[in-house]
């Protein structure tokens, strides 16, 4: 692989220098040429993801330089005629279809064409790259260098000069047939090689991602826009692509690409696209993601917190019941972790709410039983995960008189083996010392000394 | 020795003319004035006398307009089918350079010019100084382009073409006649696929039938080969064609010339496999040439 | 426009987009 690289990084030097001393000389059909020619070297199928990656970036790091040449030209008018037409004529389509990028960009920014036609022309013209690499790099390239030249404004400012409507259009086509691609990638090649594939496919998930980070990006797109046109249309391609590898990781990008308002407008659609996932897919990380950032969302200065008409904590419950209903070998620490996310949820959100986090132990319990949990060892991962939630309670509420009042607590406290039991009884008991937590009654004297029996017998 | 004067061909508004390449027989290509069939053909035929003091007797001087076709295997028999003759000079003595004008009014011509692998029809001047021992010629070569109109419907070709089970396309190229400077556009949507398919490109093959019968010779060639998709696809991709002909050398489609050739295009669609495998689909097309917005009316009587 | 010249082509179901090669 380091061979062949650096051969085809020989060519790709060489050309570029000839490039650049045509276009000092202002031979641009020449310089067109060796362009071509190191465009050409995009073309091989013996490099690695990888190494694919490295020869892309020199080359178009090259042919920038082109660009802005042209774009200095074209500003001094001295428009060359018909270059969009010129650089179809050459014969192979991915050195042709890089040009037609790198000219139609131009053309955009000096307003010689209607930029929606152009953006319009170049995502449909890709189709001709099936091959899932160099298509991915490819449509890599068109969604880079379109990057300050997609139309953001509500309504077209000049005839034919596009809306966001055309750039929401762009970009999801364009992630759909990345994400095709993408998906594909699997089939290739012998099942011996299905690891490593799904490495390579891992390692190029970020090109599938910017899409959705170009998504992001449009200003003008609103929360009724996210809702109506863009996250449906996201997740059609992500539930219908049946691949685990995509659905985990575009369904984590949606949620950190985009605004948390726009989560919180959209928590159903979202939530029943993660019930119709692939059944490999993790799902509880996804949700926990989720709940983790509406929950920083809503605790976080100067948030408006959640607006009532969203009941944020029941959606999330009945999801995670859907998902532990489905998913018959969801392993206990799973169980846990989901519980504890949204015990979280309960204890950032509705602070006041103990029923909610005494909901959320009872559900745990009863998960525990029917996952026939009965002795949990100390170095567990059940045993950390689960002490993971016992403890959230007491950091976040800081008063152990409300433990006190949860019916489920010491249940599953009493899970535990002693060691863990008397780690989360010795925590609470510091608690209690750090915040100077008196207790008043001798009825809760005894429910403590009781919570807290693994220390006192 | 040698030519005891040189004949010049001055041919009226040469240097307002447009001129044309054309390819010849060695494969070089020079410019030549460019007629049109109607146009009148006329200038001037200058005699140099090599020595100033010279005499010059002569049997007379003419001029011919021809059109002509050459079967380059059959070297022998010139077919003309425009033969025009001017009578400059009637016999007599040359003491000075002299010049005669010539006109050969609203000529017809017929067929474009062509220069093939088997073929070449041509269009020329020939001056003739017809003396005791050997006459003195001169010839003058000029390109003659056929323009064509089409009317505005052009139908499409839409096919569907498969191998059973194994591989299923749609095609579709956007018209069956393109001028030179068109753009074929098109698709190609596949309903199935089952073989690994490596790439696929678009090919434009020039047929020359010269000659008619059992002896008539075909040559092929591929004036271009255009790839139009990288990689293998699933069902339902619909891949874009869109393919410029001015990148292109390429004649009109020339059908049945005076019985003698003709030259016809294919669009042959090729897929190739993972084991280099090829699958193929030809299609004609016509190509004509069109006429450009900013050429003169031609003469009318 | 001549350069930017497509034909209107036929959407592909998400089905047969997804699926394996056959």
């Amino acid at each position: 692989q380091e061979k062949l690289l650096d051969e085809a990084l020989s060519v790709v030097k060489l050309q570029a220098f000839q490039m650049k001393r045509c276009l000092d000389k202002a031979k641009l059909m020449d310089a067109l040429k060796h362009a071509s020619n190191m465009l050409g070297e995009l073309r091989t199928s013996l490099l690695s993801p990888k190494s694919y990656y490295e020869l892309y970036m020199l080359i178009t790091d090259e042919m920038r330089h082109l660009e802005l040449y042209l774009l200095d030209e074209f500003q001094k008018g001295r428009r060359v005629q018909d270059l969009y037409e010129l650089v179809q004529y050459a014969g192979n389509i991915i050195p042709r279809l890089y040009l037609l990028i790198t000219v139609g960009v131009v053309y955009i920014k000096c307003s010689e064409i209607s930029r929606k036609d152009i953006l319009k022309d170049l995502v449909e013209m890709c189709r001709g790259v099936q091959h899932p690499l160099r298509g991915l790099f490819l449509r890599n390239y068109l969604l880079q260098c379109t990057k300050n030249v997609l139309p953001d404004c509500v309504e077209e400012e000049q005839e034919d000069s596009g809306s966001v409507s055309d750039s929401i259009d762009f970009v999801l086509l364009n992630f759909s047939e990345m994400n095709k691609l993408w998906v594909r990638m699997q089939h290739q090649g012998h099942t011996r090689e299905r690891d490593r594939r799904e490495q390579e496919r891992r390692e190029l998930k970020l090109l599938v991602g910017t899409n959705l980070v170009r998504l992001s990006q449009l200003d003008t797109i609103d929360v009724q826009r996210y809702r109506s046109v863009v996250l449906p249309a996201v997740l059609e391609q992500v539930v219908n692509c049946r691949d685990a590898l995509s659905q985990d990781y575009v369904m984590e990008c949606i949620i950190q690409v985009f605004p948390d308002e726009y989560h919180l407008a959209t928590l159903q659609d979202f939530l029943q696209a993660c019930a119709e996932l692939n059944p490999a897919v993790p799902v509880k990380n996804i949700l926990i993601s989720l709940i983790n950032r509406l929950s920083a969302f809503a605790t976080r200065d100067g948030s408006n917190g959640i607006p009532s008409d969203i009941p944020l904590f029941d959606f999330f419950s009945e999801q995670i019941a859907k998902i532990i209903e489905n998913k018959p070998d969801l392993s206990p620490e799973d169980l846990v972790s989901l519980q504890a996310a949204l015990t979280g949820l309960a204890l950032g959100v509705y602070k006041d709410r103990e029923d909610y986090v005494d909901k959320v132990l009872e559900t745990t319990n009863s998960g525990l039983d029917k996952l026939g949990v009965e002795h949990i060892n100390d170095h567990s991962n059940l045993s950390r995960e689960l002490m993971k939630l016992l403890k959230l309670p007491i950091d976040l509420w800081n008063d152990a008189l409300v433990l006190l009042r949860l019916r489920h607590y010491s249940p599953l406290l009493q899970r535990l083996d002693s060691p863990t039991k008397k780690s989360v009884s010795a925590y609470l008991l510091q608690n209690m010392l750090n915040n100077g937590t008196l207790v008043p009654s001798s009825e809760q004297v005894e429910q403590l000394l009781d919570l807290v029996r693994c220390l006192v017998a | 020795f040698g030519p005891s004067a040189e004949i010049e061909i001055l041919l009226d508004g040469s240097d307002t003319r447009k001129t044309a390449e054309l390819k010849l027989e060695d494969g070089r290509k020079e410019r030549f004035p460019l007629y049109y069939d109607g146009e009148t053909v006329s200038g001037k035929v200058n005699v140099v006398l090599k020595k100033s003091n010279g005499k010059l007797e002569h049997q007379g001087i003419k001029i011919e307009f021809i059109g002509q076709i050459d079967l380059y295997f059959d070297r022998g028999n010139r077919h003309e089918f425009v033969s025009m003759v001017r009578e400059l000079a009637r016999p007599g003595i040359l003491t000075q350079n002299a010049s005669y004008n010539f006109e050969f009014v609203n000529v017809e011509k017929p067929y474009e010019s062509y220069t093939g692998s088997n073929v070449k029809l041509r269009y020329y001047l020939r001056v003739s100084m017809v003396k005791r021992l050997s006459d003195l010629v001169k010839e003058q070569e000029i390109c003659v382009h056929t323009l064509a109109q089409y009317p505005d419907l052009n139908s499409s070709i839409k096919m569907e073409v498969g191998i059973e089970d194994c591989l299923h396309i749609e095609f579709e190229y956007n018209k069956s006649k393109y001028h030179l400077k068109d753009v074929i556009v098109g698709k190609i949507y596949f309903l199935l696929v089952r073989i690994k398919i490596k790439h696929m490109e678009i090919q434009v093959i020039k047929r020359e039938i010269a000659g008619s019968g059992p002896n008539a010779l075909n040559e092929n060639e591929t004036l271009a080969k255009f790839e139009i998709m990288d990689g293998a696809p699933v069902r339902g991709e619909s891949i874009p064609i869109r393919l410029f002909l001015s990148g292109y050398d390429l004649t009109p489609t020339m059908r049945d010339i005076n019985k003698k050739f003709s030259v016809k295009y294919y669009l042959n669609l090729v897929l190739v496999d993972e084991e280099e495998r090829r699958y193929f689909k030809q299609q004609e097309v016509t190509l004509f040439r069109k006429a450009d917005k900013k050429r003169r009316p031609i003469a009318s009587n | 426009a001549a350069s930017i010249q497509r034909l209107q082509h036929k959407r592909q179901t998400l089905e047969d987009a997804y699926s394996p090669p056959a």
